[in-house]
C-alpha cells in the first residue's frame, strides 16, 4: 500500500477526481493553500496498492495542466517597501506536485 | 513513531475525538471531502508511539459506524446523459479508512 | 526526499510561511483543528531533499513560539456535569509539533 499526496490546481480538481473514479482509484480531497502564491489549491490523498503507482501517476499527469498565473508580489523580494509600486509578474504553476509515501498497514472498518 | 491517517464520517468525528483524548492519544483534525460522494468527511492525523498501533485502531473501530447513505448519482456511470433521470441509490459508507505510515523523526518545540 | 508535517499555531503561520520562502523551501498549508483545544491551527506539508531536514527544523523552531492559552474546559475531565461551573484553565501550547516521513518517489508535472 502507498499513500500518494498530489497538490494540484483548483481548476483541475474536478476533472482529476472523475478520472480517478473511472480508473478505479479511491481518494480524499483537501482544500489547501500554496506556500508561495498564498492562493487556494487542492491536495488529494490517494491510498493505492503497491503495483498501481505508475498507473495513478499517469492519470494525474493526463488531467493536470501547467498554467501561467499573473501574480502581484506582496512586497519586493528584497529591499525597501516605501516607494515600491507592485507590478504583476507571470509565474508558471505546475500541473501537479506528487509525493509517494510508504504505508505499513491499511484497515477499513 | 507512526502517523495514523484515519478518514471517518463527520457524524463520528466528535465521539472519536473525545475517545482519543480519554485513551491518551493526541490528534489533529482536517475537514475533507470524499472523492466519490463528494460530501464532507473528517480526516484525523494521529502521531503515536510504535507500540500503540493496535490500541489506537481499536479506539477508531469502536467509535466509527458503518452507515448507508442515499446518494443521487450526478450522471450515469457510463452512457449518455440526455434522457437520464437520476434515482437515489443506497451506498454503504464505511466507518473508517485507516492508513499507518512510518515516521523517521519527531520534534516538539 | 522527506515529507515534513508541522502543526503550528495560527499566529505563527504567516511568519513561518515567509521564513520558509526566504530559506528556499516550498510548502503547502492546511487549515486544521487541534484534537484537544478544538480551536484552529495550521498544518504545513513541506517536501524537502533528504539532506535539508535539520535546516528546515531550525527554521520552524525559530519562527514558532510556545504560548499559554486560557481554556474553559467543555466539561470536567471526569465526574458529573450537574453543578459544574467551568473555570478557565491555562494550557501551554507548543510552538510546533513536527513529523518527518520518508518519501519513496517525487514527481512534478
Ligand atoms: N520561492 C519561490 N520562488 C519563485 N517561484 C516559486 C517559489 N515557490 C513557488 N514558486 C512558483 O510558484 C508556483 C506556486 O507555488 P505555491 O507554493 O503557491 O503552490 C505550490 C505548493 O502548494 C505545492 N508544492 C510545490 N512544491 C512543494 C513542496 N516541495 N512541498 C510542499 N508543497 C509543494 O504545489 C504548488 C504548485 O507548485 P509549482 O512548483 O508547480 O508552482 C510554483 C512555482 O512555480
Ligand atoms: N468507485 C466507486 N464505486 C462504487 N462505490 C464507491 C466508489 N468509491 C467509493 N465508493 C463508496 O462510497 C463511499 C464513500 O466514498 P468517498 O470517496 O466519498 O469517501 C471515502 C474517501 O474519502 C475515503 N477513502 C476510502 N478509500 C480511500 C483510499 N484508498 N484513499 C483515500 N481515501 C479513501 O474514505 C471515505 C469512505 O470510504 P468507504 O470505502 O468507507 O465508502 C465509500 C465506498 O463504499
Ligand atoms: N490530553 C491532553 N491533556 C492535557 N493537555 C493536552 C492534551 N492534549 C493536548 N494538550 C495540550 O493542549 C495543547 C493543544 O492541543 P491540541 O490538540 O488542541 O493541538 C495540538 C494538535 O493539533 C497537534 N498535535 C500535538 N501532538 C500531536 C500528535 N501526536 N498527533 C497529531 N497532532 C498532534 O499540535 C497541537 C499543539 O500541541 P501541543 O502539544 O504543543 O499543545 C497541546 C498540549 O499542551
Amino acid at each position: 500500500m502507498k499513500m500518494v499526496i498530489a497538490v494540484v490546481q483548483d481548476k483541475d480538481s474536478n476533472r482529476l477526481s472523475n478520472a480517478l473514479i473511472t480508473a478505479g482509484f479511491r481518494s480524499t480531497k483537501l482544500a489547501t493553500t500554496g506556500g508561495f502564491l498564498k492562493s487556494g489549491n487542492t491536495t488529494f490523498l490517494i491510498g493505492i496498492e503497491d503495483d498501481r503507482v505508475s498507473e495513478v501517476l499517469q492519470v494525474i499527469r493526463n488531467n493536470c495542466k501547467v498554467r501561467d498565473q499573473l501574480v502581484t508580489p506582496v512586497s519586493p523580494m528584497g529591499g525597501t517597501t516605501d516607494s515600491y509600486i507592485p507590478f504583476p509578474v507571470e509565474v508558471q504553476v505546475g500541473g501537479a506536485t506528487v509525493f509517494v509515501l510508504p504505508v505499513e498497514r491499511f484497515e477499513h472498518f
